[in-house]
């Protein structure tokens, strides 16, 4: 062994740094090659995955929270939120406040709102956008797959949980459960927010609410390049399902968190807790609106009591819902 | 973070979009 060692040249860390850095360059170099040929990026493994999940995010969006309700000194409000303005080009000349001594922390500050008269609603799609941001994707839902970006697809079911079946039929797949009428077809469109968006959620339309679905879950990252790249990955984060009719049957909207943005809040449902610091894997909280005959349920709203009779919450297009909150 | 519209609507339902586009509440999705 020692003669061994005496032979062999001591390894130098340059020539090894050059080694391994061109090796890791020329495999991310063929990678993309295999990209640009038109294939799909390699999706993740499920090791990958779970090692991602494996990741606690939780902890560090709970900690990003807690650090970003620190109250700042007055002093130093304008260059942190300066920073953070110039960082991600938020425009704040939209903002109900533009005083940026008013914030007194990064969270207050992440949920300003807006001018009423910047965001006025069209009048001619029975259909709006719920958020600012990026269409990331859109379509036709086929078979019970939806596509959270071109050609990584995700469980209608999982994303949606067990729904009740109407009459006996026990054939008909899961579409066919939400679908009302056979002449019509299951759409889906996806929003994805930015960090410098502004991060409240309207009504896209006038329609009832009759259940919230809360899952808890990971808080791996929603960015597109992650969309792309982990399979089923808005069956796996942390999401607030809302589901129920609207003029044409079916309605839903999901609002899924990420790690910088854990949680949600939905100003009807004040019983929501979410990004909380246990959960057990695979669980749902339900919280049902439509009230039995006898019953008269009443939620409390950001203004107070929302109007609830037994057939869930009434929502109007462009009225405000909720919003994301950091940590 | 993200936010999932999933709904029913006649089978000549139209979007008004483009993938990756910008898009701001209250600006029409489709009809």
């Amino acid at each position: 062994l020692n003669t061994g060692r005496g032979l062999l040249p001591r390894p130098r860390p340059l020539p090894l740094l050059l080694l391994t850095g061109g090796g890791y360059l020329g495999y991310q170099h063929y990678r993309k090659r295999g990209q640009e040929d038109g294939a799909p990026p390699p999706l993740a493994t499920p090791t990958q995955v779970a090692l991602y999940r494996s990741f606690p995010t939780r902890l560090l969006s709970r900690a990003w929270g807690r650090l970003n309700g620190v109250e700042l000194p007055t002093w130093l409000r304008k260059p942190v939120y300066s920073l953070y303005i110039w960082t991600f080009g938020v425009n704040m000349q939209e903002a109900a406040v533009e005083d940026l001594h008013h914030y007194r922390n990064l969270g207050e500050f992440f949920r300003r709102r807006l001018k009423p008269a910047v965001r006025p609603i069209c009048a001619s799609s029975c259909l709006i956008s719920p958020a600012d941001g990026r269409i990331l994707h859109f379509g036709r839902v086929k078979n019970s797959e939806v596509e959270q970006v071109k050609g990584v697809t995700y469980s209608l079911e999982n994303f949606l949980g067990p729904q009740k079946r109407r009459g006996s039929d026990s054939s008909s797949s899961f579409r066919d459960l939400l679908l009302s009428s056979p002449d019509n077809d299951l759409f889906h469109a996806v929003v994805y927010l930015a960090p410098g968006d502004y991060h409240c959620f309207h009504s896209p339309t006038d329609w009832r609410v009759e259940l919230r679905r809360h899952f808890p879950g990971s808080l791996m990252s929603v960015n597109p390049g992650v969309a792309r790249w982990v399979k089923e990955l808005f069956c796996l984060n942390e999401r607030v399902v809302l589901t129920g009719q609207w003029q044409h049957g079916f309605f839903s909207l999901t609002a899924v968190g990420a790690t910088n943005v854990g949680s949600i809040r939905v100003y009807f449902d004040q019983e929501l807790q979410t990004n909380a610091p246990h959960y057990s894997k695979g669980s749902f909280h339900d919280r049902n609106y439509v009230a039995a005959d006898d019953q008269v349920l009443r939620v409390a709203g950001e203004g107070g009591a929302v109007p609830v009779d037994g057939e869930g919450v009434a929502l109007h297009r462009g009225e405000a819902v909720g919003e994301f909150n950091l940590g | 973070s993200t936010i999932v519209l999933l709904f029913e609507a006649p089978k000549d339902f139209n979007f008004h979009l483009q993938p990756g586009q910008r898009i701001r509440v209250g600006e029409g999705l489709g009809s």
